[in-house]
């Protein structure tokens, strides 16, 4: 359970503040399915950052069931994220010198996966996402859906408890980005909350909840009607 | 006028060979308008970057207004690139040091274009992208979308000869990512011609011709039909 109350996300650039994130209060509960659209530049990566620990807000505060973590320290932080929360950034941020199958790998090699685990588990997710013959090669060998595909295969093969896919598909053709929309969905069916950023409506509109966000703020917050 | 013939792009990885194009054969007119799709890792960077004289091909020959380019040295193609071709990167590939005006103005002032001129320029096409508020930050300082906005407008404003613009919608909105369509399209109207490489259907059949790529190949090259 995820709760942000007041969140507030400013930056100062000389005499000038820019509310990236203003009073945001948002609750999500375990295995829920939510998709945050709207404009560039309206603040939804720099919500799915506050939420996945790795920016500190201006000011609110943020619960992961029940208890307060914007006042723990960096250590603390980075050890609830790495058992907690999958993400998968819109510029991937993948190890430029190590290869597709060891970026997949290194999140299960930090928990201390026994490695034959780890050469299986990484093997399946990237036979899932059609990228098994680009395993040995480096992010700079790839094409931009392929490595779209290895950040998505990272954020994913520890079984969070949260996935933050920011705009997972931004990269891919049609049927690729079905398949991805596929895995995230089946891991959302056996219990982990998925929130993905798109900017597609298609892929938007396939989620039980839909928020929009605008300026900063988020302007609607809709459970989808049943049926 | 560009000619391509009998193009050839392999990437050699230890024993294995990767054919990222195999015998693409291509003629662009000036003031085309074309569209390439084609599934993730199909070789349509590749292509592009070909095209866009940042890559060399393996095997072929490539024609601009009839001088055979393949066999210049790196100075010779810079020039080339210079006044003739706009890249709109697939990743952006903005100078992380400078400002989104001054990534902007850099064009021009290797160009040599006065002070007053380049300042009105770059003041103009941030108004047409929606990011003269972003004009005086840095790139990490910007939003997926705006720093693409960014590449858009450093791409366009020597109105080079050919504008080649790789997936330049995936981080934007449908709302920016329309205006940035129309500002590419005006442009087109002007003469230039235009290569836009997208993942977007919607996108890609405002093209008057569809080229479709599969495995390094062109397997399809149709003009729209009139009306
Ligand atoms: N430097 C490299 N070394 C080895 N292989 C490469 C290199 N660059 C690209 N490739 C491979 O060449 C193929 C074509 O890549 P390219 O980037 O052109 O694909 P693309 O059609 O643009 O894909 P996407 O839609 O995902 O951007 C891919 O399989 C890719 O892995
Ligand atoms: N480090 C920073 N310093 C200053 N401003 C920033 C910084 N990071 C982001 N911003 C600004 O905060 C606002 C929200 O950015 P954010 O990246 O959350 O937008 P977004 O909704 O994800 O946009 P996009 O759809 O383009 O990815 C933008 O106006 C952006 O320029
Ligand atoms: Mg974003
Ligand atoms: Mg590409």
């Amino acid at each position: 359970m995820i709760q942000l109350q007041h969140i507030q996300r400013d930056y100062v650039m000389g005499d000038q503040i820019l509310h990236a994130l203003q009073d945001v209060s948002l609750d999500i509960n375990d295995g829920e399915y939510i998709s945050i659209m709207g404009a560039s530049g309206s603040g939804k990566s720099t919500l799915l950052n506050v939420i996945g620990l790795l920016d500190r807000p201006t000011a609110g505060q943020y619960f992961i069931d029940n208890q307060e973590v914007t006042s723990l320290d960096d250590t603390q932080l980075a050890n609830i994220r790495s058992t907690y929360i999958g993400f998968v950034f819109q510029f991937f941020h993948l190890v430029p010198r190590l290869t597709a199958a060891e970026n997949v790998e290194l999140p299960l090699m930090l928990a201390g996966v026994p490695q034959a685990e780890r050469k299986q588990r990484v093997a399946e997710v990237l036979k899932t996402l059609e990228i098994s013959n680009r395993a040995h090669h480096k992010p700079q060998e790839l094409s931009g859906g392929q490595r779209q595909r290895v950040a998505i295969a990272r954020a994913t093969i520890m079984r969070p408890r949260v996935i933050l896919a920011d705009e997972p598909t931004g990269n891919l053709d049609h049927r690729s980005g079905g398949e991805v929309i596929a895995l995230l969905e089946s891991l959302q069916q056996k219990g982990i909350s998925l929130i993905v950023v798109t900017h597609d409506p298609e892929i938007g509109q396939r989620a039980t909840r839909h928020i929009t966000m605008l300026d900063g703020k988020i302007i609607k917050d809709e459970l989808e009607s049943a049926g």
